[in-house]
């Protein structure tokens, strides 16, 4: 299973749909400062259910939007999750090859969230990542700056981490 | 379950004792359970460098520390390889030797995990599969593109050393 | 006094509208005080960047934050130039294009401040007065050395572009 | 006026005696990582009158003594901070175109403190600085992973920074 593609529009610095491939290998994001490198991992973690703002370095949820300035009104953030699902890793979905994930957030504050173009609760995207391990603060997905973030925190915190893995 | 966390440590740490001497040579580290029960307890990190006595985490150098991370990583990946890895400048504050290191330990995970970086270094840009751009030509809007490796070097005076 | 604070103030800004567009062409940057009394007042930051809505300071990037602490600081220099400036990696987020504008940056204030500057860029490195080389070639133990551009570039094979 | 050297004796991971060469202009400090290149930061924060040892990265101020495995047993810490004077800075001290500081530390915790040779206290360095708006925590020195730090501290807390500089 690996990321096939990402698919983003609205969200942050992405006013225009963009679709980002990535190799079941060793991607690297490269680019000036402030270009959009990491709104790209906060996209990512945001569809895997990431709630914070904080978190994803806003004040409000509603700062997801895109809010710079262009004729186009956008009116609500859509990241897409593209899976690879061949071979199978879930049961229920055995049955496709590829797995689309997607998330959406309106203006008014609703969110609207998708499994193969069905719409689903948050929890069920939650739940699906959780088999496999991997959450929003996984501690495969590592934040910039926050590199010596596991061995700053206590080491109660520390053990999550373990516990993740067993 | 207990035996579940115990099992999984030990996997840990066996392979943390092989990896941990590429980073610091001579070196060993261990992961270790503050109390016997292991639902309760925490998860410390002891270290052993040649020549140096870590009394505390917090003596190490930044770069140091960020190397002790990546270890951790790779040996918790190497136990179980979850499906993707994604690190956002992890290479920032670390020498060149040490990120040529990084990135081949790395390549010893990527088999069975897909890993996505972002970077500024171009040590690291010259060993991955797949190079992505993300411009912001129009202001305030981003682009991507993908790269291959001799385009970024033109644009660049730092990566002439890239071309293998 | 309040009087002393106001004028420091006004210097800075008349500074800072001159640094901060080399940094981010076409961007403004102004320091507010919070409230009226001076003595009471803190101290905020706006910014103004061509094409980006800017809402609160967290909505930076990590190089974003750092170059604009640097136009602050050499506002401050401009200002008032202190004896000496040391900073510790702190180019480490920068891309190439701006750390090689922060060592130009450094330039400006080097006529009447010492600047000390520990850093891995070799963008950086070769733009300096003296370069100092810190080992541990005994385990554990400092050594220091001083060493020539030319030395540099045969043990670093990133280093190769440095030759002017 | 400036830095002309620094002398580091038994402080962090320099056992034996070292001179550290500075330019008027610019110099960089280079070197693998571990090397002893932010010691020799805090050396020279420590001898401006550092006190805390969450700031010089130490649980105690008896860890800033060299810990590591040599023969020679090393009983204390001393750093010299040897400064040009010519042109004067400081009346007190316009007949000396050079000025040394010294600061020294003990296992039994104990401090001594010199300018020129002469006893002092700590408190006589800490001034002789204060005039120059130069301090430990100045706006002009910024540690390892610290350069947002003044964006993110509260606008109170900025505000010291303006005073210094008035
Ligand atoms: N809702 C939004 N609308 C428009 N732009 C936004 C929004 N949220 C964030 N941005 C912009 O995104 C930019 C930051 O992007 P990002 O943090 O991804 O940069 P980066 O490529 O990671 O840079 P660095 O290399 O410095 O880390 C900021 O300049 C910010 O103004
Ligand atoms: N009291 C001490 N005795 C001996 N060694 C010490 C002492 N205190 C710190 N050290 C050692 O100093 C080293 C850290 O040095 P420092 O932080 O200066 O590295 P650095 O050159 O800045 O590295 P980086 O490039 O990674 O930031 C640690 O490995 C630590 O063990
Ligand atoms: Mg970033
Ligand atoms: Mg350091």
């Amino acid at each position: 299973m690996f990321i096939k593609r990402l698919e983003i529009y609205g969200f942050k610095s992405f006013p225009y749909k963009v679709n980002i491939p990535f190799s079941p290998g060793i991607t690297a994001i490269v680019g000036p400062n402030g270009s959009g490198k990491s709104n790209i991992l906060d996209a990512i973690r945001w569809i895997l259910g990431e709630q914070s703002p904080k978190r994803l370095r806003v004040k409000e949820l509603s700062d997801l939007i895109f809010a710079g300035n262009i004729q186009k009104k956008i009116d609500f953030a859509e990241v897409k999750l593209i899976i690879n699902h061949d071979p199978p890793v879930w049961e229920k979905f055995k049955d496709f090859p590829e797995i689309i994930i997607t998330r959406r957030f309106y203006r008014n504050g609703e969110g609207e969230f998708f499994i193969n173009q069905k719409p689903c609760r948050l929890k069920d995207i939650q739940f699906l990542f959780l088999d496999l391990g991997v959450n929003p603060q996984s501690y495969g997905i590592i934040e910039q700056g926050e590199v010596s973030k596991f061995l700053e925190i206590s080491p109660k915190e520390r053990k999550i981490f373990l516990e993740d893995l067993a | 379950s207990k035996e579940k966390i115990l099992d999984t440590l030990e996997k840990v740490n066996t392979k943390l004792k092989e990896i941990f001497p590429t980073i610091f040579p001579g070196g060993e580290a261990k992961l270790i359970l503050t109390d016997n029960n292991p639902l309760v307890a925490g998860l410390d990190l002891n270290i052993k460098i040649p020549g140096k006595n870590i009394r505390h985490l917090n003596m190490l150098s930044g770069g140091e520390k960020a190397l002790c991370v990546i270890a951790i990583l790779i040996s918790f990946y190497l136990v179980k390889p979850g499906p993707f890895c994604i690190l956002d400048e992890v290479d920032a504050s670390l020498d060149e030797k040490n990120s040529i290191q990084f990135i081949k330990l790395l390549q010893l995970i990527k088999k069975n995990s897909q890993i996505i970086i972002i970077t500024h270094n171009p040590n690291i840009m010259k060993e991955v599969d797949t190079l992505l751009g993300v411009t912001m030509e129009e202001k305030g809007i981003s682009k991507i593109f993908t790269i291959k490796l001799d385009q970024l070097v033109k644009e660049h005076q730092s990566y002439q050393n890239l071309i293998k």
